[in-house]
């Protein structure tokens, strides 16, 4: 089952690494959140992964696409710097690294808001996969809905039974096919729910 | 299927990034490699991304742990640096980095020889899960020698239908339950074989 085999990768392969203190040098998305707080004297409301998941399965290169150009009057994302670096040997492959974007959301009469978020990977890899005929036939039947359906339910699943994970990622289905959605404004919206 | 979509994955979500030239600013793996010999005054016989996949599915986190403890007699692998990183934005992740790993092979009466190597990362991935009983239960039913199977006839189609790939990756199969194999010498006898 594809999208649930794509969560558990996306969750042992990349979550693991990211959100959870490694006992060592590495002390955990929290803390990175509070390094970046400090040294750029900003403030992230929810301190969380926030992984946007989209109809389509497509994450352009950087978020700030999903704005809507020449709307002045809507809130819009900007990408920020990034948060410091994971270094770790991981298969062979010494000190790769993992990185993650801050970015904010200006608001036309309301102050900034700072949040660490980004798209759902694996599904954009999917999106490319499909895209490429000479690779599509290999995963020819697959159904987009369910995919996404078993990919956000397993990952709610897993991320939830891990001490270690739970409540250090939020999890956001995007309609990118709904012209009347804004990305920026889904974010505050789920933002203002768990302030 | 499992291995048929992670050799698609791996595919379009890593090889595509790493191999072949961006036309702007990363001109491509075998590029890559000669800097690094210039820079090091270093050869590598074969200009390939070594990819090694295991029976277990496991990789360690540095491949040195495949060498054998204390037998001078044979060939060892050992890490060197890394080859230039390619940075680019990916699916809302600002200036992501591919990184990979030079090793050279040290043999006791021959010089040393040089390659760029790693693990079968979406097979490691995929032990992890396995291991972790929490996951283990959405993939009940998985045969490893199926996947690993798959994931080989897969991405060496894959590979091979890419012009811009094609001829740059290397996939070896290493059985590592087999005490009289040593990783060092299978890499050799795969470079002799492409010399
Ligand atoms: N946002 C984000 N940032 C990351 O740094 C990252 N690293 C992994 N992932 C996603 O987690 C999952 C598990 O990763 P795994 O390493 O097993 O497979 C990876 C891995 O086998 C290979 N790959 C990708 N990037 C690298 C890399 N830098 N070095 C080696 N291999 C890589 O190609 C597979 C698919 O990658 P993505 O399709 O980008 O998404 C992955 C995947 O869905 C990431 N997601």
């Amino acid at each position: 089952n594809y999208g649930v085999g794509m969560a558990c990768s996306y969750f042992e392969g990349y979550l693991v690494h990211v959100l959870p203190s490694d006992g060592a040098k590495f002390f955990g998305f929290l803390e990175n959140i509070k390094i970046y707080e400090n040294r750029e004297g900003v403030v992230f409301p929810v301190k969380k992964l926030f992984v946007v998941v989209t109809k389509s399965l497509f994450s352009p290169p950087a978020l700030v696409e999903f704005n809507k150009t020449g709307r002045d009057d809507l809130p819009k994302l900007e990408a920020c710097s990034s948060l410091t670096e994971i270094e770790k040997d991981v298969a062979g492959v010494k000190n790769r690294i993992y990185r993650s974007t801050a970015y904010k959301i200006y608001r036309p009469s309301a102050p900034p808001v700072c949040l660490c978020t980004e798209g759902g990977t694996p599904l954009n890899t999917l999106y490319r996969v499909l895209k490429n005929s000479e690779l599509s036939e290999e995963l020819a039947g697959i159904n987009r809905e369910e995919i996404v359906h078993d990919f956000l339910t397993t990952l709610r699943k897993l991320i939830t039974k891990s001490p270690e994970c739970r409540g250090k990622c939020e999890l956001v289905y995007f309609d990118d096919s709904n012209r009347d959605l804004n990305l920026a404004d889904v974010l505050l919206d789920r933002i203002r729910e768990l302030e």
